[in-house]
């Protein structure tokens, strides 16, 4: 069973077409596993990514480095998950 | 255990086999006007169900609406089921249902991608492919709707299996995806294709894989913009509407660009009520305002193209 302890969600927000490209070549590295929700498109646009807590600091590292704004919109999936499989039993009960 | 579509918890989240008992259900009560027909096997051999509404007539114009093709989107799959509730116990009691129903027939494809649906339940909840193997790759599954045969392996998808956007070996590749596009050849008169997807409050119409504007750019932005804010009366949730291409991406391989290019000219593509601060666990509490609000929108669609035969 695939856990997401650790996982966080972050929404970046690109600012110019330069940053938009640096994100498309965060999204072309597959090691890191990656999972865009909201791929970068154009400047001004969220871009929102599941980033695996293994590779946490070195995509925020990433993003910090190249001046690239970015906020933490989940701080924990599985503790949403853990949260959301509470109510589907309780739902059942 | 839940007995019946009046007792069904439509503002929960079920395991595939309580929405399918659920669609049984419905069948069994409203059995004069909907039927469940199966159009297809999954990768993994589960039924690919669709459920029918029609009041009679041979091969009268059809509404195509699926739900959940991206496995991880469970609020899509509750809505359809929700939706489905609703067009057939409002039938009779509705007018704009009625009138509807005694003139076209609705095809609702709640879980349009079941394997995928398995998976989020017991391995990976943000599972959103399909689960087929794919040759000489340790990796898994492919993107069914990066797998359509519109500009099929183009921008906006990924040619490596390991990608959550791999567009598969061919067009057409996936089963989930082959059944229904032999589904829509063979009845050969589905005027509208409505594809229900959720994050980030879309209403979209082709192209995904190319940027230039289709010959019914005015009138598909007009019907979209008319169901938007017939959605936006109910909680005020805002959806942005446009041509997928300009409203999020370019994305090649997607259902509604090849439906368009197939003729059917009122494809379009929700992508339902989800700010992200869930991800794509949206609270089970906002199941039914969801689905409520995008009854408002699917239906102004719905009485268009009614009204708008061609």
């Amino acid at each position: 069973l695939e856990t997401f302890a650790g996982d966080q969600v972050l929404r970046v927000e690109p600012c110019n077409e330069a940053q938009v490209r640096l994100l498309k070549q965060l999204q072309a590295r597959e090691p890191l596993q990656l999972d865009f929700w909201r791929s970068p498109a154009n400047a001004n646009e969220a871009v929102d990514i599941r980033v695996p807590f293994a590779c946490l600091q070195d995509v925020k590292v990433f993003l910090e480095s190249r001046q690239i704004k970015y906020s933490i919109l989940i701080e924990d999936v599985q503790a949403l998950i853990d949260e959301e499989t509470r109510e589907m039993n309780l739902s059942e009960r | 255990k839940e007995r019946g579509s009046r007792s069904f918890n439509y503002g929960a989240y079920h395991p595939l086999e309580s929405i399918y008992q659920a669609m049984d259900d419905l069948v069994a009560e409203h059995s004069e006007i909907v039927s469940k027909q199966q159009i297809g096997e999954s990768y993994e051999q589960r039924p690919l169900y669709v459920l029918k509404f029609s009041t009679g007539g041979k091969n009268r114009p059809a509404i195509w609406i699926d739900a959940g093709i991206h496995a991880r989107e469970w609020v899509t799959h509750a809505t359809a089921l929700w939706t489905a509730k609703k067009m057939a116990s409002d039938y009779g009691q509705d007018p704009s249902v009625t009138s509807l129903l005694n003139t076209m027939d609705v095809f609702l494809m709640v879980v349009a991608n079941p394997d995928g649906y398995v998976f989020t339940h017991t391995k990976n909840r943000m599972w959103r492919k399909t689960r087929s193997k794919t040759p000489d790759s340790s990796c898994i599954g492919v993107d069914p709707n990066r797998n359509w045969d519109a500009g099929f392996g183009g921008p906006g998808a990924s040619d490596n299996p390991c990608s959550d956007s791999y567009h598969g070996p061919k067009p057409n590749s996936e089963v989930e995806v082959r059944s229904i596009v032999e589904f829509i050849k063979s009845h050969g008169n589905v005027k509208a294709f409505l594809s229900i997807h959720s994050y980030s409050q879309l209403l979209m119409f082709p192209y995904g894989y190319q940027c230039s504007e289709i010959n019914d750019y005015a009138e598909l932005d007009d019907v979209a913009q008319a169901a938007a804010n017939a959605l936006a009366s109910l909680y005020g949730t805002q959806y942005r509407v446009g041509p997928i291409c300009s409203v999020i991406y370019q994305a090649s391989g997607g259902s509604i660009d090849w439906t368009y290019d197939y003729g059917i000219k009122y494809s379009l593509a929700f992508e339902l009520r989800d700010t992200g601060h869930y991800g794509f666990l949206l609270p089970a509490n906002q199941i039914i305002p969801t689905a409520q609000e995008t009854w408002l929108g699917l239906k102004t669609i719905l009485e268009y193209v009614r009204d708008h035969p061609y």
